[in-house]
């Protein structure tokens, strides 16, 4: 589905430049879930925001089912991000004057086929915090109002940017399992970044990052 | 060093009401580091922020060094904050015209003893990022700018709130020998919020909370 050639990013110029990609290379089956593992700093975020469509590469190519993304203007950017793509951001970005299910709903009301808003937010366990804004939510309560707005879409392309960072081991487990029915139920195609090991067990493959390249790719044994 | 006592913090009123402390009591002596464990939702950034002074209780007391805190005024609390605690927020809370040597100097200015920002900012690896403004580092390097600016300024009370969820285990185990060294050198009281079981074995108690509720305090029997 997504095939990536060469994709470079520097930030700056001259001696400050950040070569935050160096030239990295991927294939990505329809339906395959893979992990993105590295180091902070090693360029993950940048290379899943480059693929999700919400930053442009500096060299390089990112093909998905047979269109450069580079060849697209901003306005058909937006229509492969709403069309294609959920997106679970490092940051949450939720909108701090909608309550959860309104965060949800701003999404779910432009799909094609969503869930409920209050379903997704009974998945990751927020069915009784849909009226809270974001001010009045926990850290970990906040990422999963970011996760239910990403899979309520029910998109064709599920990328998650460290989904569980903010939670204890076992409400991150219900996530992932949200997650996991999900994309199965839709045959989507994922790619999350984290450091959770137990993502790294369902994952078809493991892509390792090291300094703004992909340093090793590896078959997940265990499946 | 603290005595905290039926603390209680409500947020709401009626049918709306979240009761997100139910009466906690807990004491933490001089120099002791206690890891803060919990479901996401069950109360800890709550409770940390009480006891930082950054948020008020609903009912309860907390005794810093024999004084309460909810007998001080919003001007003494801002004092005991900038003279006794260093804080990491779940949320870094960095200021975004600020780079990240300067977001450290605006606490380090004012503080008693400080270390230097740039060794602070190396000490958890981020020596060639100074320069940088937080939109132009990635989730982990803006985490560790956050926690540099705690321990740069040597502070007697160190507070923080789940200071390695965006990192790698890698760079976290040197955030944490970082963290625990200078608390060391300080005999500082540490209180961590985390979900890392590696924090867990640094700690000399292990506090969990449930829904509001501590609901088991053990002595680390690895220590
Ligand atoms: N301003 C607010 N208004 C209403 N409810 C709130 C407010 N702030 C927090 N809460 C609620 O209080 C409870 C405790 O929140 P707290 O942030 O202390 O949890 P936590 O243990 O830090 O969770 P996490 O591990 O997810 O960060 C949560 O259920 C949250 O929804
Ligand atoms: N706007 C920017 N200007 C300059 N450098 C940047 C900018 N954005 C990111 N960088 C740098 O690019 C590098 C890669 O960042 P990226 O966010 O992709 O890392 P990451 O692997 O997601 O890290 P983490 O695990 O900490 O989230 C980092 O070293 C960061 O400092
Ligand atoms: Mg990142
Ligand atoms: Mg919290």
């Amino acid at each position: 589905l997504f095939a990536i050639r060469g994709l470079t990013k520097v930030y700056g110029e001259g001696a400050a430049a950040v070569h935050a990609l160096r030239g990295v290379d991927l294939e990505i089956a329809r339906a395959e879930m893979i992990v993105l593992l590295g180091p902070s700093g090693s360029g993950k975020s940048t290379f899943l925001n480059i693929v999700g469509g919400l930053d442009r590469p500096s060299a390089g190519e990112v093909f998905f089912a047979g269109r450069e993304l580079g060849t697209m203007s901003g306005g058909e950017l937006t229509r492969y991000r709403r069309d294609h793509i959920g997106f679970v951001f490092q940051f949450y970005n939720l909108i701090p004057s909608l309550t959860a299910r309104e965060n949800v709903e701003v999404v779910t009301d432009i799909a094609q086929s969503p869930m409920k808003a209050d379903d997704a937010l009974a998945l990751v366990g927020l069915g009784d915090r849909r009226g809270h804004f974001p001010a009045q939510l926990s850290g970990g309560e906040q990422q999963r109002v970011a996760i239910a707005r990403a899979i309520a879409k029910r998109p064709e392309v599920l990328l998650c940017d460290e989904p569980t960072g903010a939670l204890d081991s076992k409400t991150g487990i219900a996530v992932l399992e949200a997650i996991a029915n999900v994309s199965a139920e839709l045959a989507a195609t994922v790619a999350i970044i984290t450091h959770n090991a137990a993502i790294g067990a369902m994952a078809d493959r493991i892509v390792r990052f090291a300094d703004g390249r992909i340093a090793e790719i590896e078959a997940n044994r265990s499946r």
